[in-house]
């Protein structure tokens, strides 16, 4: 049997308005650590990962490993009934085929359960390693959103590059090319509004900025996001969820053809 | 412009 209570049910509304467009059906994993999910798009060029910690519930009780398959659409749909306010309770029996989603308004006078078929889907797990990244860039979510937003008008691609400077993002297009250099900037009066540059190795990559754009629906979720890069390796934009875990969204380059 | 690698090229199937 399965049973999660969440107090603060918008983290979970926000979680899958920041997923729903990357990707279309998914397994949610869960299991004593917590309620995990990770997914492919369509094309194979990015992979989310979220983790909501079981120690962020206020009620976990997960029996044993299970896997529910979902259209996150439709989980989507589900959730947009539940008040930014109410408390979600999920529940599952071992071995059923539907996935029950409970709101309870905050005064407790409204209660609403939603019973959803779960699907089988047939998804590959990837083994992600720990790495080492060339460089680690922490900056304020809204302004990374603000970027890919403002350089997508311009170009469909985005070189980024960490130098001693800071965080450079340049593109170019038909009307001509554009260049956002952040510095890193540390004097500032809450430390979510500092970019913090760490850097062991200068790295320039070259990225598609509809996924860029696609991973910033999760900007709700945290004022900062954590950009991993290195020349090897999937640029990694981590969005920590307060705690509970976070949403980490992988994107493979482009390279020179 | 460029070739879209695969995030399946970076990690395996575990």
């Amino acid at each position: 049997m399965l049973e999660l209570r969440l107090v603060q049910g918008s983290l979970l509304k926000k979680v899958l308005e920041a997923m729903k467009d990357l990707v279309t059906d998914a397994n949610f994993d869960c299991s004593a650590t917590g309620f995990s999910l990770q997914a492919m798009d369509s094309s194979h060029v990015a992979l989310v990962a979220l983790l909501l910690r079981s120690e962020g519930f206020e009620h976990y009780r997960c029996d044993r490993n299970i896997t529910m398959g979902m259209n996150l659409n439709n989980v989507s749909k589900l959730l947009k009934c539940a008040g930014n306010d109410d408390i979600i309770t999920i529940k599952a029996d071992d071995g059923g085929d539907t996935v029950t989603f409970m709101f309870e308004n905050p005064k407790q006078d409204k209660i609403s359960d939603f019973e959803m078929k779960l699907m089988d889907l047939d998804s590959e797990h990837l083994g992600i390693p720990d790495a080492e990244y060339h460089a680690i860039v922490r900056m304020p979510s809204l302004e990374f959103s603000r970027i890919c937003k403002d350089l997508s008008s311009i170009g469909d691609t985005v070189v980024i590059s960490v130098t001693k400077e800071g965080i450079k993002f340049s593109t170019r297009g038909d009307i001509g090319n554009a260049n956002i250099v952040c510095r890193q900037n540390t004097t500032v009066d809450k430390p979510e509004e500092a970019t913090v540059i760490q850097m062991n190795e200068a790295v320039s990559l070259t990225f598609a900025l509809r996924y860029l754009n696609s991973f910033t629906k999760a900007t709700s979720l945290s004022e900062t996001v954590t950009i991993s890069l290195s020349s090897e390796l999937p640029l990694v934009a981590e969005y920590k969820i307060a705690d509970m875990g976070y949403i980490k969204f992988y994107l493979a380059p482009k390279i020179e053809d | 412009s460029g070739v879209q690698l695969s995030i399946t090229e970076f990690y395996r199937s575990t």
